[in-house]
């Protein structure tokens, strides 16, 4: 295993806070 | 004022389930200011802000998209058990702002801007080509349809006479040719079988409202009316300088089962 001091690792997707869910239908 | 440390808002995620809280009392808020129309459900909430309020409290600066339901804004049913109005009836949306005071763990709406919008013609398209689209209020079928369906609603009506309060939703349904409308009734101190001039008849001090769905169908040599009206249970008496249809408040008048409401008919004549 090499490990490359400084480089960022991605944690995963980005979670956007908003806008919320849909509950019926978007028009 | 400048912003001092500690006086920014605080992000909150939009479906955290205390964002949700706040957006349910500002929708119940909404529901129960409602003059004319329908009732509006939650859709998604799209921004919040929680604001530090001075002494105590925090406030939620909000935006928040909302659906016509098929519910009468004066119908008592809870707005939780009434649908939302389909794709393919020509959906209405809402545009909210709202501010939302939380103090003590208890949710007050300091401020409400609403704007409601119907579908665009080609999104109802899109779903349905064949559906009829809403049709303006005062177009001259459909003032002609409401005007046959209340004589109609009236002339089988042995109790008060109804008047026209407001036109709600109307279409013109191309095959069979006919006019589909929505309108609000209020119950007058006149005798349905004995008014001559309607003019003359007065809103009861004890508000009486009904909601009827009407059907004008076009035929060879006439028309057919269907009406089916549902009148809601009487509203208290209010205040002096009280006009037009009042508002739901659940203090002013308690929140009935639709089982509860007072079915007229149906009447289909």
């Amino acid at each position: 295993m090499v490990a490359q001091p400084g480089v960022a690792v991605a944690a995963g997707p980005v979670v956007r806070p908003c806008p919320g869910r849909i509950r019926h239908f978007k028009i | 004022a400048p912003h001092g440390p500690g006086l920014g808002y605080r992000e909150l995620n939009c479906d955290d389930p205390e964002t949700e809280q706040a957006a349910l009392a500002a929708v119940d808020y909404l529901n129960s200011n409602l003059l004319q129309g329908y009732k509006h459900t939650l859709n998604q909430i799209d921004k919040v802000k929680v604001w530090p309020r001075r002494p105590t409290g925090e406030v939620f600066e909000m935006e928040i998209d909302t659906l016509e339901t098929t519910c009468y804004a004066l119908d008592p049913t809870p707005a939780a058990n009434c649908s939302v109005r389909k794709l393919e009836q020509h959906a209405v949306e809402g545009d909210c702002d709202f501010h939302v005071l939380k103090q003590d763990g208890q949710f007050s709406v300091l401020s409400a801007k609403c704007d409601s919008s119907p579908d665009s013609a080609e999104d109802v398209r899109k779903v349905c080509p064949d559906c009829p689209l809403l049709a303006p209020l005062n177009d001259t079928r459909v003032v002609h349809a409401v005007e046959a369906a209340l004589a109609a609603f009236n002339n089988r009506n042995n109790g008060s006479y109804y008047q026209l309060v407001e036109v709600s939703r109307a279409q013109l349904v191309p095959l069979p040719v006919s006019t589909y409308v929505e309108f609000a009734v209020a119950a007058t101190d006149c005798v349905a079988k004995e008014v001559i001039d309607p003019a003359n008849c007065n809103l009861l001090a004890e508000k009486q409202y009904g909601f009827c769905k009407s059907t004008l169908t076009q035929k060879v040599g006439g028309e057919d009316v269907a009406v089916t009206c549902t009148v809601f249970p009487t509203q208290p008496v209010l205040p002096d300088g009280t006009n037009g249809p009042s508002p739901m408040v659940a203090s002013a008048a308690p929140a009935s089962p639709p089982a509860a409401a007072v079915m007229v008919g149906p009447l289909v004549v």
